[in-house]
């Protein structure tokens, strides 16, 4: 509770005073957004990775995906995804995953629960990371799913199945 | 030397060969197709007139002109290719305002995803950037926006229900908050425009709509702030920022369940979140 609370207060002050829409002196602005929001926002995210596995891993969140730049996924040659759907019903999302990819390699990407391989698409364009990896999530209700993400080098691929490693929880 | 055009099973959307823009989409599944005309223009901010020392600034929105000027009269356009999952084209108006429009498999919307910035103010003129979308749809001044994402109201031009209006502003005087969708109809065909943040939005013609992307101000407003609204950003020339706008194209009817759906969506989406190589632990 402690933890939510900072961008519960945020998002009071900002609300109140109009934040960040020019309604306020520059240097005013920079404190809503930089300090008082980003800060509250950097709470909540451990709220959200300690609820979500108990505490027993940190979840990694990245901001800048629309820019597509996130440190994580472009500098992991295998990682996991995990997509929350906070609405009452299920929804199937694309995901824009920012990678770094070579002509050599591939992206393949399994659902943990079904272990079912995914189709994707890795295109190419002017971000930051010089691709990016998209598919298409089908998320449950007020609930997550998750997906083993893994470059492999394109020839071996066709050689040999992909196995999750780790636990699979539904 | 052909049209560039990206489609799925239920959108076409038509980009013209000649300027690179959006002209026509047609929704497959109920058999619509109109002209739809999107071009990137800006308003120069007003710094006082004769009429009224009122300058354009962060609470109050008044163009000097009601005629817009384009982002650009040399746009480029690309495709990304035949894809799997979703089509792409790219379009650059100029060099600071960029757009894709995409269409993916088995989604029954068209996403716009517009970058505009950093909004070059050298020549001293501030710019109030819009997208503006423009069809043959008999809309006659009237069109709809939301209020907080609650109650969709009507709005008429030049118009307010409970007074007579005399109309001085006849841009300002017509935007109205969008906080998360516009649209206008007729009998039969419904454009709607949904935004992934508010935004000033309106219909100044029978047919078309604009939202207000982005602003860079050199003057006023004298509404207590003392300070113009020209945020500079990390590097000092101004800020760039990127949202998206989701078109839905169909009859009236059928357009409010869908609308209201991806309302939903947009407000709710997913969050996404990352662990290592070996998944974690999720309860």
């Amino acid at each position: 509770t402690s933890k939510s609370n900072v961008l519960r207060a945020a998002m009071g002050v900002a609300q109140h005073h109009d934040a960040v829409s020019g309604t306020s002196k520059q240097h005013v602005a920079n404190d809503y957004a930089k300090h008082k929001l980003k800060s509250g926002g950097r709470h909540c995210k451990d709220v959200i990775s300690s609820v979500i596995t108990e505490g027993s891993s940190n979840l990694t969140f990245c901001d800048y995906m629309n820019i597509t730049l996130c440190d994580f996924t472009q500098n992991s040659n295998r990682f996991t995804a995990v997509v929350y759907n906070p609405l009452a019903r299920a929804v199937s999302k694309y995901i824009r995953i920012p990678v770094d990819c070579t002509p050599s390699y591939i992206f393949v990407v399994i659902e943990l629960v079904t272990g079912a391989r995914l189709t994707t698409q890795v295109r190419r364009n002017r971000g930051n990371a010089n691709c990016e990896l998209v598919f298409l999530a089908k998320l449950p209700a007020l609930g997550y799913n998750s997906f083993s993400i893994e470059k492999y080098k394109s020839s071996a691929t066709n050689k040999r199945l992909f196995t999750p490693k780790g636990k699979v929880v539904n | 030397s052909d049209d560039i055009t990206i489609s799925n099973e239920f959108y076409s959307v038509n980009f013209n060969r000649n300027s690179g823009l959006m002209d026509s989409i047609v929704n497959i599944e109920s058999g619509i197709k109109i002209p739809v005309h999107q071009d990137m223009l800006w308003y120069n901010g007003s710094m006082g007139n004769n009429a009224s020392k009122q300058q354009s600034g962060a609470y109050i929105f008044r163009p000097n002109s009601s005629t817009p000027f384009h982002c650009s009269n040399d746009g480029k356009v690309k495709l990304s290719g035949s894809n799997p999952l979703v089509q792409e084209v790219y379009q650059k108006f100029s060099d600071w305002a960029y757009q894709v429009v995409r269409l993916y498999k088995g989604i029954k919307h068209i996403e716009v995803e517009w970058t505009v910035g950093p909004i070059p103010v050298k020549d001293q003129w501030g710019k109030e950037v819009i997208s503006r979308y423009e069809t043959n749809i008999d809309s006659n001044g009237y069109f709809y926006t939301d209020a907080n994402g609650r109650e969709v109201l009507e709005r008429k031009k030049n118009y307010r229900p409970t007074w007579k209006l005399n109309q001085t502003e006849p841009v300002a005087g017509n935007y109205y908050p969008v906080n998360s969708r516009i649209y206008i109809r007729d009998a039969h065909v419904q454009l709607t425009v949904l935004t992934d943040r508010s935004q000033g939005g309106s219909s100044l013609s029978s047919g078309a709509l604009e939202l207000m992307v982005h602003r860079r101000l050199l003057g006023e407003d004298s509404k207590g702030v003392a300070e113009p609204l020209n945020e500079t950003g990390q590097f000092g020339d101004g800020l760039i920022t990127r949202g998206k706008h989701w078109l839905l194209l169909d009859t009236v009817t059928s357009s409010a369940k869908q609308h209201r759906l991806l309302g939903e969506e947009a407000f709710m989406s997913p969050l996404v979140m990352f662990g290592g190589a070996t998944p974690p632990a999720l309860v």
